[in-house]
């Protein structure tokens, strides 16, 4: 099936702001 | 937080799998046997999205900040980090010796390769390791099965890459079996 894949650029960005985009 | 049903809040981004992160140390007068290493390693917590993690990984002393003989696992929750595991036991782990200096930003990109599933090879990825140790720190990354060398050539590959070792850096991989012995 489909998995949710994530780059570490993305995963810093979350870490940054952590309010739900 | 050590519930085993961790779901994502809302508008949070989901993990593949949930982990959990476990936390072990060892005192140096006490026997390694396998009991003693069950007795020794606790559950800190599960988390089931991006921001639960770093909510999470924030509160976290960052493990080269660790002093003496200390471990943090984060393994896919249900697999308990010990190869006695179901999960582990046909299976192995990739080690890198690290000098000391080095453990904390190895570890958080280690970690962030597993969570966002970079590693590209099914259900085969266990969990991670990070172990302090007096001379040297050590990394290890675990998969279920040790003799599916198309896997563990990828999972090094991909190692390779995030981690952007150094050149020297030499790697190994043990199958719990030799673990064992």
């Amino acid at each position: 099936g489909t998995r949710i894949i994530y780059d570490r650029k993305f995963l810093l960005e979350c870490r940054s702001s952590p309010v739900a985009k | 937080n050590n519930n085993i049903n961790m779901c994502p809040g809302v508008g949070e981004h989901p993990l593949q799998y949930n982990y959990t992160f476990w936390y072990s140390r060892r005192t140096p007068s006490r026997p390694a046997s396998s009991q003693s290493y069950e007795q020794n390693i606790r559950q800190i917590g599960t988390v089931a999205s991006v921001e639960q993690f770093w909510r999470f990984y924030s509160h976290l002393v960052r493990p080269g900040d660790l002093s003496g003989h200390s471990d943090f696992h984060l393994f896919k929750e249900g697999i308990k980090p010990m190869w006695e595991d179901e999960s582990n036991r046909s299976g192995g782990k990739w080690i890198i010796r690290l000098r000391k200096g080095l453990a904390s930003r190895f570890w958080e990109n280690i970690i962030l390769a597993m969570l966002g599933e970079q590693f590209m090879v099914g259900e085969e990825i266990c969990g991670a390791v990070v172990s302090i140790r007096f001379q040297e720190d050590i990394l290890s990354i675990w998969n279920r099965t040790s003799n599916d060398q198309m896997t563990t050539s990828r999972i090094r590959d991909t190692l390779r890459r995030v981690l952007n070792l150094p050149t020297n850096t030499i790697m190994e991989y043990k199958t719990h079996n030799d673990s064992l012995r």
